[in-house]
């Protein structure tokens, strides 16, 4: 299918399993085509897919297909090379729905949501998209989600350590770290030290060495 | 350049490894 016909299949509004089954596919054409076809599919096709993400969370019992979630994977392969990641980085509601994809009630899509802000955090250009991603997210999400599913906390923890890395200043990184701390991050912290998870491993080392680190520069 | 893919497979594994966080 071009990706014309994708946007027209994305602008009749079909719903739940027809709008699955056209996300799947479309997904699978987003990874597998050359970036032309991206480019071709575009910021229409980006306006879509947020427009019709920004629906189902706004009304909750949509959601039994799980079509959000592939809209989220559509997003990351969208977003797999210069053109996609620019054009989703320069739409005005992008990130916002990224971080509302931040649900505990469903994992498993805000494991790719996390992995996805994780990302765009660490990037340098443009300027000012770090505090973009910290002004929008909720931060009791990702604690209770680090707290409760041992399953995702290394994602979770990877976009806390973006997050903080990412702040030049060191009493910036030092005031998200206790903000982090004061708001519940010290006992799942503790509690996930326990899990044997080689991700997860990695995670807490960095927090920690970060951490060690800025104390030491203080 | 502006043919550049995957772009966030990268990101995403140098955050998985560390790497992304070794200071410069």
């Amino acid at each position: 299918k071009s990706a014309q016909v994708y946007i027209q299949e994305l602008k009749s509004e079909i719903k739940d399993g027809q709008l699955l089954s056209c996300l799947e596919s479309l997904r699978v054409s987003l990874n597998n085509n050359p970036v032309s076809w991206v480019q071709n599919f575009g910021n229409e096709g980006l306006a879509l897919l947020l427009n019709i993400l920004r629906k189902l969370q706004d009304d909750k019992d949509e959601n039994l297909f799980d079509c959000d979630h592939e809209i989220i994977r559509c997003l990351k392969a969208f977003m797999n090379n210069k053109y996609g990641l620019k054009s989703m980085l320069e739409s005005e509601e992008g990130i916002t729905l990224l971080v509302r994809a931040i649900n505990p009630q469903k994992p498993s899509m805000m494991t790719d949501a996390v992995k996805l802000l994780s990302a765009v955090s660490i990037l340098e250009q443009p300027e000012g998209l770090h505090e973009r991603v910290l002004e929008v997210i909720t931060e009791e999400h990702i604690l209770t989600c680090t707290f409760y599913y041992s399953y995702i906390c290394a994602s979770c923890l990877t976009l806390i350590n973006a997050l903080i890395s990412r702040a030049e200043e060191l009493d910036f990184r030092i005031h998200i770290r206790s903000e982090l701390l004061r708001l519940g991050l010290r006992e799942p912290l503790k509690a996930v030290r326990t899990i044997e998870n080689e991700e997860l491993k990695v995670q807490l080392r960095v927090f920690d060495e970060q951490a060690e680190d800025d104390s030491e520069d203080l | 350049e502006d043919d550049e893919t995957g772009i966030m497979d990268g990101l995403l594994e140098a955050l998985q490894s560390g790497a992304a966080f070794r200071r410069k």
